[in-house]
């Protein structure tokens, strides 16, 4: 019975037109996309939600215009580390947060505008051997980074003009954690995934490691995407990069867990698996917000899951003008970041 | 999910975690 509950589901017929081209915006001085993602942006009692495209060597702020044009609106130039990704910041306006590094995240800066002096910056927010960060409310960023001898997992306080407050240490598990999700439904609640596949829960308040509880061998290299506490469960949305084929959930890109952090026991809720025809090895990345779950599959198409029915309910084919590279969910309305490696940019409204 | 798989279940999981975990 488990089985058959557990079989994913595809719509019959994957439709495109359940995304709808909006807008589409070029770089023209860019030729590497790297990342790409919203932020609200407040310039002359005017607040927007503006595009931030990052590629190797600079990031661009791009405001909307008329007719769903959009203008760039500044480009800062990073330097000679290159930009890994952009790191959202949830809740904050005028402040873009990204990760530079060579094959690791090596640096985490800030850009943002100062109005005291009319300049548009950046400043240094920490340096490290970083395995993962992510933005977490009340403008804070978590971040675990390695030394030869032990791991560290940090959280710095950013002031609204992008000053480092103040930091906190968590307590860090023995393996190196990859990622990291706040939990939903508990203010102090974090969660992260490790390398030999656990998931650790925090307490932030205290910097307490509360649990650690094991994923499943089958899934190697799982990421946590989003956690949500419910009826004394935590759920958690995973991502699957290598997980293999099996009969009993398919080709899985993404899985729904529900564990009881009392007992470290979980089970399987729901599957979102590959569309057909999209077997082996596959995506390159993707990104989930609320029960939505967007990724660039090796083929080049883009697909997209709701991830509480298990279904792939669209996907976009490879653009005759080059393959997709990136896909991200922008922070408000359901609205699809897709990227090209030339630079160019198109949102669709799903 | 049954408790008969997961096992008991606490609504304050949370809260009882944090007291039962080193500080």
């Amino acid at each position: 019975d488990v089985a058959e509950q557990l079989t994913p589901v595809l719509l019959d017929g994957l439709r495109e037109e359940s995304l709808q081209l909006v807008s589409k915006l070029k770089d023209s001085s860019s030729s590497c996309a790297v990342d790409v993602s919203t932020v609200w942006w407040e310039a002359a009692g005017c607040r927007e939600l503006c595009v931030v495209t990052a590629c190797e060597s600079s990031v661009s702020l791009w405001k909307p215009l008329a007719s769903d044009h959009w203008g760039k609106v500044y480009t800062w130039q990073v330097g000679e580390i290159p930009v890994i990704q952009i790191v959202p910041l949830p809740d904050t306006c005028n402040l873009v947060c990204i990760a530079l590094g060579d094959l690791e995240i090596g640096e985490i800066r800030l850009l943002l505008y100062s109005s005291e002096n009319d300049l548009f910056k950046q400043s240094l927010v920490k340096t490290g051997n970083i395995k993962a960060v992510l933005g977490i409310k009340d403008r804070r960023l978590v971040s675990s980074s390695r030394t030869v001898q032990e791991q560290q997992v940090d959280i710095v306080s950013l002031s609204e003009t992008g000053r480092c407050k103040d930091g906190q240490t968590l307590m860090p598990p023995e393996e190196t954690v990859l990622a990291f999700a706040e939990v939903e439904g508990v203010r102090d609640a974090l969660v992260g995934t490790t390398a030999v596949n656990s998931i650790v829960i925090w307490n932030l308040k205290t910097g307490q490691l509360l649990k650690k509880m094991h994923v499943g061998y089958s899934y190697p290299a799982s990421i946590c995407h989003r956690a949500y506490s419910d009826s004394g469960l935590l759920f958690v949305v995973l991502s699957h990069p290598h997980a293999k084929e099996s009969e009993s959930c398919g080709n899985p890109a993404f899985r729904v867990v529900a564990f009881n952090p009392k007992t470290a026991r979980s089970t399987g809720v729901m599957f979102s698996s590959l569309p057909p025809g999209h077997a082996g090895r596959q995506y390159l990345e993707g990104d989930v917000k609320d029960a939505s779950a967007a990724a660039v599959l090796t083929s080049g198409a883009i697909a997209v899951w709701d991830l509480l029915l298990g279904q792939c309910t669209a996907l976009l084919p490879p653009d005759p003008e080059g393959s997709w590279a990136l896909a991200r969910w922008a922070t408000t309305n359901a609205c699809l970041l897709a990227g090209q490696q030339d630079g160019t940019v198109c949102l669709y409204q799903y | 999910c049954s408790e008969s798989d997961l096992g008991p279940i606490s609504l304050n999981w949370f809260e009882e975690l944090s007291a039962e975990a080193p500080p």
